[in-house]
């Protein structure tokens, strides 16, 4: 239920007032999701592969992660999605480790690194706070997550 | 530099203290529309800012806020605490290694606003990007510190479309300036929306292989579905919220293993 507590905190007056936030008054309470918005979003592009493949090409560094326990977005469905890129593998599949405890597994490929994280639903980071962290700091150490 | 100080956040109520630095505020993304898109930076809490990369986070939807997500429920250094009364730490926020930037976009979501009301239902994928793209070169002008600086695009859900199509519009902005200054070096999306086809189809097999529904259910959702196109079909709509409303039973779907929240 925590984005009920974020629906009360940024509504208070205070906090927008600290943040400078909503100078212009809108005319509508701040929510976390605007249905005004998903209701009549115009354009959205069938498949982000191609993209993909173009910053491959352009050496931009590519992490894509799975909490597995969502079944909004599932990793069945990345990896379904990611396999059609045929990249080839680097570093075969293999459980990762984080506090002596699997957390998740991971396959690198050229150019794009995928990792699921055990026990996590969509928002990674709520569920699996210090699994998270640690995957980050390898995305951006641009090491492979660890082995144990 | 004026600008920057008057972003400048000394503390928010309820607020523990802390030791690093804290903005917040608009930058414009069309003067014609009257179009800003509210940002919140925290800096890293630990070591020198100056030498720790910046990760801008954007969370999907579309339509949902990085405030509401990322900043307080996921990466951010502080987590909100029951009926909004105050924040407490965050021990794995990610601002201990990076400087985090979390941008609520497009206009209409969170605290950004156009003043072209019309704005928020003419929305979509390519104006977002730009506007993004927009944003920080606005924000990087404002927050010169940041140019050249190691850069990271971060983010989950629909925002598996915004982080890569934002990565591409800097890729092409950069091979068009004779001096690039915002410094990609790569993108992290989590829960990604990604391929229509190939995630719908993966979408179905979870659901099947964690046995949330029938084999007769995924049957027909794989026989009446075309998820070759975007248009869905009634016959599909019926077989999916066949399975929503009569097989799942009241789960939480972003978390199937925990509490659902009443």
């Amino acid at each position: 239920c925590t984005e009920t507590y974020a629906e009360r905190y940024y509504n208070r007056l205070d906090v927008q007032k600290a943040m400078h936030a909503n100078i212009t008054r809108i005319p509508y309470r701040w929510t976390a999701c605007s249905d005004v918005l998903i209701k009549t979003w115009n354009d959205s592009e069938l498949s982000m592969l191609p993209t993909y493949r173009m910053l491959i090409k352009a050496g931009i560094r590519i992490w894509v992660f799975s909490g597995d326990t969502d079944s909004v977005v599932p990793v069945t469905a990345t990896r379904f999605s990611l396999s059609h890129l045929n990249l080839k593998t680097k570093i075969r599949w293999y459980p990762w480790y984080s506090a002596g405890q699997v957390g998740g597994w991971s396959e690198v490929y050229e150019g794009l690194t995928f990792a699921s994280v055990r026990g996590a639903g969509h928002e990674v980071p709520l569920f699996q706070p210090r699994r998270a962290f640690r995957m980050f700091v390898s995305f951006l150490a641009g090491k492979p997550l660890p082995k144990s | 530099a004026e600008e920057r100080a008057r972003d400048r956040v000394t503390a928010l109520p309820g607020q523990p203290a802390v030791a690093f630095a804290q903005y917040s505020g608009y930058v414009t993304v069309s003067e014609p529309h009257g179009r800003a898109l509210f940002y919140w930076l925290t800096e890293a809490a630990a070591g020198d800012p100056a030498g720790k990369p910046l990760v801008l986070w954007l969370n999907g939807g579309p339509g949902c806020s990085s405030v509401a997500y990322g900043a307080s429920e996921e990466i951010g250094p502080f987590r909100i605490k029951p009926n909004g009364t105050g924040l407490f730490l965050n021990k794995y926020s990610w601002n201990r290694e990076a400087n985090l930037l979390f941008l609520e976009s497009p206009a209409g979501v969170g605290f950004s606003y156009s003043n072209t009301s019309s704005d928020l239902k003419t929305s979509g994928d390519e104006r977002t990007a730009q506007d993004s793209l927009q944003f920080l070169i606005g924000w990087m002008s404002r927050f010169p510190q940041y140019r050249h600086r190691d850069f990271y695009i971060a983010g989950e859900s629909y925002a598996g479309h915004y982080v890569p199509q934002l990565a591409r519009k800097i890729v092409e902005y950069n091979k068009a300036s004779p001096n690039p200054f915002i410094n990609l070096k790569g993108i992290l999306v989590g829960n990604a929306v990604t391929d229509n086809y190939y995630d719908n189809i993966g979408t179905v097999t979870y659901w099947w292989t964690h046995a949330m529904i029938s084999d007769g259910t995924y049957r027909a959702i794989l026989k009446l579905c075309n998820f070759t196109s975007a248009n869905v079909s009634n016959a599909c709509n019926r077989a999916m919220s066949y399975a929503m409303n009569h097989e799942f039973g009241d789960i939480d779907q972003y978390s199937i293993y925990t509490p659902s929240c009443h």
